[in-house]
């Protein structure tokens, strides 16, 4: 009866993953 | 009538392989605008929004982050093959928004505007203490550091009369004395010496010399180190029925320098 513990990170499904990926480096 | 607003018809990832083929058109679109200075290469899509257009096609509203790569715009070298500049070269991002048609399976930039700022001296320091930051291009240091460069490798190079075409980066070191400038060149029409007027020498078409330079003063005087990169035009293949020899099709670029004391 124990829940999954949340995922750090994880998106909720139908969220969109904005921003994308990094490339090279933040500035 | 007044026209309903267009609502979206959707927000998709902003790594969904759709969205980076756009991202990527608007790249090679801002890249082929650029006049000056050098090319951009795609670091982050922020963010993007999809749109239906009339009467057919999606719209991809974008706002996409860039990075400056080491390679001019004149530069014929792929934009894969271009490295951007690192933190401590004092990077310069760019920040564009775009709207991008998709229709029939191609991408076509509608519009795009972009503004480019170079990293904050803060954010270079925290990585490289002694690292150069980038100089205004009319600072009398930077436009002295440029003549003593240009000087230096004509007075090697007389085979030919080159004019200045542009200064397109340069930094001044916080520790010693020094200043890095990069600028282009190009050969002329002219002779060795060149005119009497020099304004009447033409640059020839398609060939530049992308230099880099450092003055460091020392003692009273200075150093200058200087090499140029001239860009050779491609030469058109050999037909099969040429009796002589010709050179390859692609000749690769010349690296001539000068210095490190030449002046």
């Amino acid at each position: 009866g124990l829940a999954a513990p949340a995922v750090p990170g994880a998106a909720a499904p139908g969220v969109p993953l904005c921003p994308g990926r990094i490339r090279h480096f933040k500035v | 009538a007044r026209s309903h607003p267009l609502l979206p018809l959707r927000d998709p990832d902003c790594d969904d392989p759709d969205v980076e083929l756009a991202a990527m058109e608007i790249t090679q679109h801002v890249n082929s605008q650029l006049q000056s200075g050098y090319k951009y290469r795609l670091n982050q899509i922020d963010k993007v929004r999809v749109y239906p257009r009339r009467p057919a096609g999606e719209v991809y509203v974008m706002e996409v982050d860039m990075l400056e790569t080491t390679c001019h715009v004149m530069d014929k070298t792929p934009l894969e093959n271009c490295t951007v500049r690192q933190l401590a070269e004092h990077a310069v991002e760019g920040d564009c928004e775009a709207s991008v048609l998709k229709m029939d399976g191609q991408y076509k930039v509608l519009n795009v505007k972009c503004e480019s700022n170079p990293d904050s001296a803060e954010d270079v320091r925290k990585v490289c203490p002694q690292c150069s930051l980038l100089a205004p291009l009319n600072d009398t240091r930077v436009v002295h550091a440029v003549e003593a460069s240009l000087a230096a490798f004509i007075s090697q190079n007389q085979s030919t009369f080159y004019k200045l075409l542009e200064v397109s980066r340069a930094q001044i070191s916080p520790i010693q004395p020094s200043v890095y400038v990069e600028f282009v060149i190009a050969p002329t029409d002219c002779g060795p010496k060149g005119a009497d007027d020099p304004s009447s020498c033409h640059p020839l078409t398609d060939q530049y010399g992308f230099c880099k330079g450092t003055v460091t003063k020392k003692d009273g005087g200075e150093d200058v180190a200087v090499s140029c990169t001239i860009s050779v035009p491609l030469v058109p293949a050999p037909q099969p029925d040429e009796a002589v020899p010709t050179p390859a099709a692609a000749e690769p670029d010349v690296a001539i320098a000068a210095g490190p004391d030449v002046a």
